[in-house]
């Protein structure tokens, strides 16, 4: 039975495709078969796992909009039980598309519907909006991991995000939970990471995941070599850091 | 004659409204009377230029779709010769208003028409997203800077917003340019940044500003005291590069 988890905030820049890969990896290494999801046109998940997007015929685009068999779009990644659904650049036009559509919230859960049982996890990447392509992302979810950077500006969206669940809950997905906060970019030194980790955690009591993933450039690099943290830097911070979260996911 | 120039990178977390605010508060402590327009429905800039969003009832919500005049919804800012028009929350749900009205993607360009050349520079914060909101600043824009985070990731999507602008200029705003380049959060320790200024230098000879943005503490800490650099830190690196970049923009 698949746990299926968007990785949504519309502020930019947080750490929703960071997440995505190395929780995705992490969840992976740790035996469990799991498909991302990219869901955002700029692809930023795609080219962090080494897909070359200029080769691709086949991507989320068809599956949200011409009804493709969501199998057929699944790419094995090089890490073993990691797999992805890739996105392209046709997907920039796929909001506007979608406006005009029947039951436009729904497709991305129905073209999940045939194949998600065969994974463990899915983890949906979303791009920086709340608009139809991550409401999709919300109605073909169990549950959302929200990212929140250590700084300023990340906590004044996010009133707006949970505003956007409960709506989304209501009127189109009733089962969709918070699978929780998780705080990204941290730095120990500054006060600024310190007074934000303090608000997030008394505004979310305990929906906040315990482990908090450092700034480190070692994560901002891994992606430019194709790589998760995980085979990048192993020992990391970074790595350990996402290792730790997969576990928590999994304790629940 | 105002020069009015949009923020946009469909790229999060950039740094287009950290750019917006402290080159503007820079091009106004300069002498130049200067407006910014928040497109952004996160509102970061109105909270950083710690005007509080609740008790807002005016903003660019009612400019785009109900033809307010423009000038009844400019604010002052604490800072002599810098206003703004403000975003409210109601901005979310303009992208999907927008897409059946006729004219669509000239709303700001006629909003704007009867007050912009009461200044000098107009500078337009966009979302992370090519959306209607991005492309209603571009054709409204003599210019477009871009802000490219010194990261990996960064790269990827500027070719996907070379052929927005591309399409813009053929279709909607003939006159539109490059106003720059700009690299952001640089942080000269790592080769990451140093790999990144070298390719985007590559890339866009001569089009990127001599002045680079450092990745800084103070610039992130900020906001959350609703004042400028320039107010808050005027002798940190954050606060010279800024004045740095206005110079610049003023040379052209
Ligand atoms: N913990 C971290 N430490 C240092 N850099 C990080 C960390 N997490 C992410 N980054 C870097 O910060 C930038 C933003 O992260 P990422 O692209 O994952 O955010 P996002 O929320 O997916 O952005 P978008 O809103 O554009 O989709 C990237 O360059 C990434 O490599
Ligand atoms: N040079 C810098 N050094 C350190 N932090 C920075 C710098 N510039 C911006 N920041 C911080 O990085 C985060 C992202 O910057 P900002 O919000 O300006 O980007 P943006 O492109 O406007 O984001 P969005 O895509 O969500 O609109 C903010 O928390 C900001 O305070
Ligand atoms: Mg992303
Ligand atoms: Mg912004």
């Amino acid at each position: 039975m698949a746990r299926v988890i968007a990785l949504a905030n519309q502020k930019g820049g947080v750490g929703k495709t960071t997440t995505a890969v190395n929780l995705g990896a992490a969840l992976a290494h740790l035996g469990n078969k799991t498909l991302i999801v990219d869901l955002d046109p700029q692809g930023n998940a795609t080219i962090g796992l080494g897909v070359d997007r200029s080769e691709l015929s086949l991507s989320v685009y068809q599956l949200l909009l011409e009804e493709l068999p969501a199998q057929e779009a699944v790419l094995p990644t090089k890490y073993q039980r990691l797999f992805l659904i890739p996105s392209t650049i046709e997907l920039a036009g796929a909001e506007i598309e979608l406006v005009a559509m029947v039951s436009r919230e729904y497709r991305l859960q129905e073209a999940l519907k045939d194949i998600k049982d065969g994974y463990d996890f899915v983890l949906l990447d979303c791009p920086p909006s709340l608009g139809l392509l991550t409401i999709n992302a919300m109605t073909a979810a169990d549950s959302i991991l929200i990212p929140i950077q250590c700084e300023f500006y990340a906590l004044e969206g996010v009133t707006q995000l949970l505003n956007t669940i409960n709506l989304v809950r209501r009127r189109l997905n009733p089962r969709l939970e918070l699978e929780g906060v998780l705080l990204t970019m941290f730095d120990g030194r500054t006060t600024l990471s310190q007074d934000v980790e303090r608000d997030v955690r008394a505004v979310f009591e305990g929906r906040v995941f315990r482990s908090n993933i450092p700034r480190s450039v070692r994560l901002a690099e891994a992606p430019s070599h194709g790589k998760s943290i995980l085979e990048y830097e192993p020992h990391s911070r970074g790595a350990q850091a996402y290792l730790a979260l997969a576990k928590e996911v999994l304790e629940k």
